[in-house]
């Protein structure tokens, strides 16, 4: 199984505005 | 037949997958309001995310919920989503019917904006959810969450509607779970599919999980 990243997730939480 | 070629190409699968991967976005975005819930690692705050994502899109779609045809009405009729709607999205009554009898049962709890937004918090910010390193602090976030959703209930909630109110909401998370369950094996299901994962959205493929990959 690959690892995951969760890339869209981090930039989401990161970003100050949703 | 024409029934069985709608299902089979699952028409409304698009639709339904930007709709979801939009609400994912309210729910982080709401998340990340949560007192306490930006100073958790990084990790706990994606293991709390994707766990409860599908939760709190049942919860947040109460409010477009409707009694009248058992329908979720946003604004006009032009955005009536029924069941049928999300069957010709993949998925089937076993989580359908359930579903709508836990929209039914939260509605009529009547629950203030202030109850609903809580109850979305604490569901968000649940200790036990597989995965999370900081169970304590996790837990002591949701206690302090829970604390507030007890006294505001005593405070401004007047009977008889405040009658077993938080009980009830509690077991409204609970009933959450078997939902979220029932959820995850039908998404798992229909992402074997590469013809229909192909159809989800990158947000939607990372936080329901991807198996074609």
């Amino acid at each position: 199984k690959k690892k995951e990243n969760n890339a869209l997730l981090r930039y989401l939480l990161d970003k100050d505005d949703v | 037949s024409s029934m069985n070629l709608e299902f089979s190409q699952l028409s409304m699968l698009p639709h339904l997958a930007d709709l979801v991967s939009y609400s994912i976005q309210k729910v982080i975005g709401f998340a990340k309001m949560i007192p306490g819930f930006r100073d958790l690692s990084a990790e706990d705050q994606i293991v709390l995310l994707k766990s409860s994502a599908i939760e709190v899109i049942m919860l947040r779609s109460n409010q477009s919920f409707t009694l009248e045809d058992m329908s979720w009405t946003c604004g006009s009729n032009d955005f009536k989503y029924r069941v049928s709607d999300v069957t010709q999205a993949g998925h089937s009554m076993d989580l359908l019917e359930p579903l709508v009898k836990f929209q039914v049962g939260l509605k009529k709890l009547n629950l203030h904006e202030e109850e609903h937004v809580l109850l979305m918090a604490i569901c968000i910010l649940s200790p036990d959810r597989p995965g999370v390193q900081d169970t304590s602090l996790v837990e002591s976030l949701q206690d302090k969450l829970s604390e507030i959703l007890q006294t505001y209930i005593r405070c401004r909630h007047p009977p008889p509607g405040s009658r077993l109110l938080y009980a009830k909401m509690i077991q409204k998370l609970a009933d959450l779970r078997s939902l979220n369950e029932e959820h995850s094996r039908q998404y798992r299901c229909l992402s074997f599919q590469p013809e229909h994962s192909m159809q989800l959205t990158p947000l939607v493929l990372e936080v329901f999980g991807n198996e074609i990959s």
